[in-house]
């Protein structure tokens, strides 16, 4: 079994350097929200926050040395995984809250104004209220980020070319690394990889979600939003 | 996958 070439230490220090900047709607939000109003305000963060993402994935070590395909299959696959922990971390220290940017903080009631989406923001807030519980350490955000990332087609398919297998083999030893910087608390690590299906789970119900406020004509979702969540919602139906 | 492809395949700053 092939070891990872980098010290777990020296992984975790890059995917750290790797954390995009923090991002700020920067619209002027008028209050009591509309179902359209705030439909408008998270897709418009979203886009922002995608375009981040993508620089951010290019940063994780050895993510540009898969093949192009699979770059692409990961990222359509666990893009609002990562933008939902993203959202957790940034609201762990606020019970009750989520914290979308820091000019944009919701109270769970302010999600009454958009059909179904209630649902999802108490998902959302259960697993803040897990990671609080958890004493969740930035480094370990930071790993389970890289984990969602470079998990999220493992199961998807098969390889078919010997350019697939060999993408796939690179993948594997990259997951390696990244359970190698968590795997020092192997209770803790369990813990936390059990969370990981309900971010994937409360993902689901957000792209589902989303497809419909976009297919009600709720809200216009345009741009890098509109690709990945066509990609997403085209390869599942 | 236009814009995906745009962004991850220019070079950083």
């Amino acid at each position: 079994h092939h070891r990872s070439a980098m010290s777990p230490e020296e992984f975790i220090s890059r995917i750290m350097e790797a954390e995009p900047p923090e991002i700020y709607l920067m619209e002027d939000l008028k209050k009591p929200f509309t179902e359209a109003s705030m439909m408008m305000s998270l897709t418009n963060l979203a886009d922002k926050e995608l375009v981040l993402m993508i620089s951010w994935a290019k940063k994780i070590p050895g993510f540009v040395e898969l093949s192009l395909a699979d770059q692409i299959h990961l990222l359509k696959c666990c893009w609002l995984e990562i933008l939902m922990l993203g959202l957790m971390w940034r609201s762990v220290d606020h019970p009750g809250k989520l914290i979308f940017s820091p000019d944009f903080k919701l109270n769970r009631e302010e999600g009454q104004c958009v059909e179904g989406i209630m649902e999802i923001f108490d998902m959302l807030l259960a697993a803040t209220s897990r990671f609080r519980e958890l004493k969740l350490q930035r480094e370990e955000y930071v790993c389970l980020k890289a984990m969602i990332l470079l998990n999220s087609n493992l199961c998807s398919s098969s390889p078919q070319t010997a350019e697939e297998l060999e993408s796939r083999n690179k993948l594997l030893r990259l997951l390696d690394s990244v359970i190698d910087a968590l795997v020092w608390q192997t209770l803790r690590l369990g813990h936390l990889t059990m969370l990981l299906s309900h971010i994937r789970h409360v993902s689901n119900k957000g792209m589902d979600h989303l497809s419909t406020m976009k297919r009600k004509n709720v809200v216009l979702v345009y741009d890098l939003l509109l690709e990945m969540l066509d990609a997403s919602t085209s390869s599942t139906s | 996958h236009t814009k995906l492809l745009q962004l991850l395949t220019t070079k950083p700053e």
